[in-house]
């Protein structure tokens, strides 16, 4: 049955998308079935993978009941994707009075367990409710952590919300692990921002995800940095990390 | 009266913060009033001003009906602050059910402009309840925007919100510009993505703000970039915005 992680981060541009797109297709490189579900309103991940507008998505699976697997397209980067459209804008204020409102991602993945190996969630950069059905329905979390200061700040505020969740909706959800991201060896910022890092979270990922162009470059042509620029330093990094994350079996 | 400006974008990391907090203390060195108000849950600007931990803030004035004057602290960088508390991260849900809860921060506000020639709101990554009740309250908006790939893709949603907004809770509510953000002269990316965003906004702003790892680093102590590395290109950039941004008036 899939793995299921979210990768979470209420924190902006720490490389959230970036993570979920190039892990995916890393992961499906191992020849692992693996379906990536965009959650987020903005929908980067839906049109890095160059599914600018499809006909349907997530929200038809959160609020009109719609099957997800009627809604799931496959894609050239060999991963399915549950896309985002744009009437996902309005989920957060709308599930609000909703039944059950924070298990409803966690119901509708149930059916689609058994096809895929990994589940990536792709999460808006926010703590709302849609945040929270992604970590209710994820069995790990995944956080990028952007090689700068101010993204230390957010992350107590986070580990504070993964324990409410665990509390409240989700008793076995883990912190697998936080990934920096954007390193750049040239400055003592990201030395130091890495430093801290590792000593408060012991499991951070020993790979580190180096600030590089090609990487931010490649969702401009609807691709991900195995496809655009396959001996980068930004795609040996995530098949690494891909290489890591499968080693890390779900019970440990 | 003062001149309330949202600083908007709901693609995350783009420089919201760091130019709500840069650009106010430039105003403020030009000898004008300026108020910053942290509307975000993560409250960066708060912190950035080496605030941590207020009594009271936004949360206080929007739900509990605290007059905003009681919440107003002064802080080093020569600029106001009604800071940000943890108590905000409830507020996007909290606000739902509240009578006119767009028009919120718009009634707290008025009391306080004959007090300053500049308000400033630094808004979270998101178009939710906290952002449409900053774009209520503001008469003008600046969005930044990295040049980045990614950061173009949602300008189109933010100005269709700013079309929503204008029709029924703000009719004359400006787009002020764009900023370029993080522009790093040394990459393609930054020049097509700037070429690309002057070509669809005539309104964006000349002076464009350079990737700087100064600016990055000066949050970690309490500083913004003015204070921290006055002769930057950094610093020189946010004066030359807040001289652009000053000469520009409210009615053109
Ligand atoms: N390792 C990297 N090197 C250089 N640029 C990167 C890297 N990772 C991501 N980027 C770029 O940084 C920007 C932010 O990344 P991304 O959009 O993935 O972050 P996010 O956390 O998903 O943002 P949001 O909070 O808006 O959802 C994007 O323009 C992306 O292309
Ligand atoms: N011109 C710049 N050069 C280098 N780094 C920058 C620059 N502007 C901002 N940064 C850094 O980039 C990161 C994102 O900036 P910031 O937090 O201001 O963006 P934001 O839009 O407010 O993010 P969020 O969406 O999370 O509120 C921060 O770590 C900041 O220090
Ligand atoms: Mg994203
Ligand atoms: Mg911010």
């Amino acid at each position: 049955s899939a793995r299921v992680i979210a990768i979470v981060n209420q924190k902006g541009g720490v490389g959230k998308t970036t993570t979920a797109v190039n892990l995916g297709a890393a992961i499906a490189e191992l020849g692992l079935r693996v379906l990536l579900i965009d959650l987020d309103p903005q929908r980067n991940a839906t049109s890095t993978l160059g599914k600018g507008s499809p006909s349907g998505g997530i929200y038809q699976a959160l609020l009109d009941d719609v099957p997800a697997s009627d809604l799931i397209i496959a894609t050239s980067a060999g991963v399915d994707l549950l896309p985002a459209t744009a009437e996902l804008a309005g989920a957060e204020v709308e599930l609000v009075p909703q039944m059950a409102r924070e298990y409803r991602l966690r119901r509708l993945l149930e059916p689609l367990l058994p096809s895929y190996d990994f589940i990536l969630i792709d999460c808006p950069p926010s703590l709302g409710l849609l945040t929270v059905n992604a970590l209710t329905a994820a069995k790990e979390v995944l956080v990028p952590v952007q090689c700068e200061y101010l993204s230390l700040e957010g992350l107590s505020q986070l580990t504070q919300t993964l324990e409410l969740v665990r509390r409240n909706l989700n008793p076995d959800l883990l912190l697998r692990g936080l990934l920096l991201t954007m390193f750049d060896g040239r400055t003592n910022l990201s030395q130091q921002v890495s430093t801290e890092v590792r000593e408060h979270f012991p499991q951070t990922f020993a790979t580190v995800i180096p600030r590089s162009v090609r990487i931010s470059e490649a969702p401009s042509f609807g691709k991900t940095i195995l496809a655009y620029a396959s001996s980068s330093t930004g795609a040996r990094a995530y098949r690494a990390l891909a290489g890591e994350l499968v080693g890390k079996s779900e019970t440990n």
